[in-house]
C-alpha cells in the first residue's frame, strides 16, 4: 500500500490509480484459498480538479459538477472512483472441502476516473 | 469512516459501539465483533455461507490446478503456463464461471462382481453443495488410465460410462443409460474425460439423491489381471498396482509418486452463478491492459 504523493508527476493530488496488494495470508485465509496467495487489487485516490484531464474518462455530469464546484465550492467535486475493473480466478476449498475454481468479477482496478 | 455530514454511521450488527471508536483511534487489531462482521461480508461476496476449514487430508485434484494455471495465464497474457485453456475446457463449458470438482463417496461404493472380460464400478457423487442459483451447463467424469509396463499386455479397452437410473435389483442388474463411450489403447498414461452432462445437470437441478455413475471397462483382447489395472476406477485396483510395483522393485507408469487420492475418478461440473456478466466466463478472459 503506497500513499499517493502530493504534486509531482501526478500533480496536485489528481485522481489516479495506486498499488494495493491484498495478501490472503494476512487474514489467515491461505488455509482454504489454494491460489493465488494474493493479488494486486489497486485503488483510486485523488481529487478531481477543474479542468478534468481527458484520460480520466469523465462523464458529462462529472464535468458539469466540477465546473459548478469551481465557482461554488459548496457543491462537492466529482468522485475519484474505479471506472474499469477486471476479474480474477480463485482456486479454493469450500465449506464441504470441494475444490472450486471461480471467476470473480470486478476484483482488480484497471482504470480510475472522475464520476 | 465518517459521512460528509460529520455523523458517524451506525455500527454493524454484532459489533459494539466501542469497536468503531477503537478503530478510529488506530488500534492495531480490530475487535472480534467487527472482524467477524467484515469476514462475513467478504465470505458472502465469495458466495460462501461460512468460513471453510479444510482438514489436513484435503486434496486438490491436478486437473483443477492445471485449469487454474491455464486460466491465470490467459488472464495475464503469460506464456508457458502448461496446457492451453481450450484443451482443458470443452466448448460447452465456455459460458461457465464456476468449476467444481467432486470425488466419489467411497464408503457408498458398490463393487459389482468382475467378469473375465470387463471391470465395473458404480461411483456415487454428492453434488448437494452446488448452490441453488448456480446453473450447471456441462459436466465431465475424469478417469485416469496408466500405461501397462509389459508390451505383451498392451491392447484395446472400451470404457463405457452409464448413469444409473435404478440400482441393481435382486437379479443384480441395474437400470442404466449410456452417457459416453470410448475405445482406448493401454500404451499411454493419461486422463480420459467423459461427457456426463445430462446426468449432472439433472442432479444439480432436482437436488435429489442420485444413484451415481457406472464405469465399465471392457478388455477387448481378454482380461488378464494386469489389463484390469489399466483404468483406475477403484482403490483396490490401485493397491494391487502398488503392490505389484513393489514386488517388481520399481515404480512404473505415470504416477510420478502420486497415490490414489490424486488419481481417483473426478466429477467436474461447469456452471454459472448468474451474477456476473459475459466477460466473467472462463474462456473469455479479458486481456490485461
Amino acid at each position: 500500500n503506497s500513499r499517493p504523493n502530493k504534486g509531482g508527476r501526478r500533480g496536485r493530488g489528481q485522481c489516479a490509480r495506486y498499488p494495493l496488494y491484498v495478501d490472503f495470508s494476512d487474514v489467515g485465509w491461505n488455509d482454504w484459498i489454494v491460489a493465488p496467495p494474493g493479488y494486486n487489487a489497486f485503488f483510486c485516490q485523488g481529487e478531481c480538479h477543474f479542468p478534468l484531464p481527458q484520460h480520466l474518462n469523465s462523464t458529462n455530469h462529472a464535468i458539469v459538477q466540477t465546473l459548478v464546484n469551481s465557482v461554488n465550492p459548496e457543491v462537492p467535486r466529482a468522485c475519484c472512483i474505479p471506472t474499469e475493473l477486471t476479474p480474477i480466478a480463485l482456486l479454493y476449498l469450500d465449506e464441504y472441502e470441494k475444490v472450486v475454481l471461480k471467476n470473480y468479477q470486478d476484483m482488480v482496478v484497471e482504470g480510475c476516473g472522475c464520476r | 469512516a465518517e459521512s460528509e455530514s460529520g455523523r458517524r454511521p451506525p455500527p454493524p450488527p454484532g459489533a459494539t459501539s466501542d469497536d468503531g471508536d477503537a478503530l478510529a483511534r488506530g488500534r492495531a487489531t480490530p475487535p472480534h465483533g467487527l472482524t467477524r462482521h467484515v469476514e462475513g461480508q467478504l465470505l458472502g461476496m465469495f458466495g460462501l455461507q461460512r468460513r471453510p476449514r479444510p482438514g489436513p487430508g484435503a486434496v486438490v485434484p491436478p486437473y483443477m490446478l492445471q485449469l487454474y494455471r491455464a486460466l491465470h495465464g490467459a488472464h495475464s497474457g503469460a506464456r508457458d503456463v502448461g496446457r492451453p485453456l481450450d484443451r482443458l475446457v470443452a466448448r460447452p463449458a465456455s459460458q461457465a464461471n464456476t468449476v467444481r470438482s467432486f470425488h466419489h463417496d467411497e464408503s457408498a461404493e458398490h463393487v459389482p462382481a468382475d467378469s473375465g472380460d470387463s471391470t465395473a464400478r458404480r461411483l456415487l457423487f454428492n453434488v448437494s453443495s452446488i448452490p441453488d442459483g448456480e446453473v450447471i451447463t456441462s459436466a465431465e467424469l475424469h478417469v485416469y488410465r496408466e500405461r501397462l509396463s509389459s508390451p505383451a499386455s498392451a491392447g484395446l479397452h472400451r470404457i463405457n460410462v452409464y448413469e444409473v437410473l435404478r440400482p441393481a435389483a435382486a437379479d443384480g442388474t441395474p437400470i442404466a443409460r449410456l452417457l459416453d463411450t470410448r475405445v482406448v489403447h493401454s500404451g499411454r498414461s493419461e486422463w480420459e474425460r467423459f461427457d456426463v452432462s445430462p446426468a449432472a445437470v439433472r442432479w444439480a437441478a432436482t437436488k435429489e439423491p442420485n444413484h451415481g455413475l457406472l464405469v465399465e471397462v471392457q478388455h477387448l483382447d481378454g482380461g488378464t489381471p494386469e489389463k484390469r489395472r489399466h483404468v483406475r476406477i477403484g482403490r483396490s485396483l490401485h493397491a494391487e498396482a502398488v503392490a505389484a510395483a513393489a514386488r517388481d522393485g520399481a515404480s512404473e507408469g505415470g504416477d510420478g509418486g502420486e497415490g490414489w487420492p490424486q488419481l481417483r475418478p473426478l466429477l467436474v461440473t461447469f456452471g454459472h452463478d448468474g451474477k456476473t456478466r459475459d466477460e466473467g466466463t472462463l474462456l473469455r478472459p479479458r486481456p490485461k491492459r
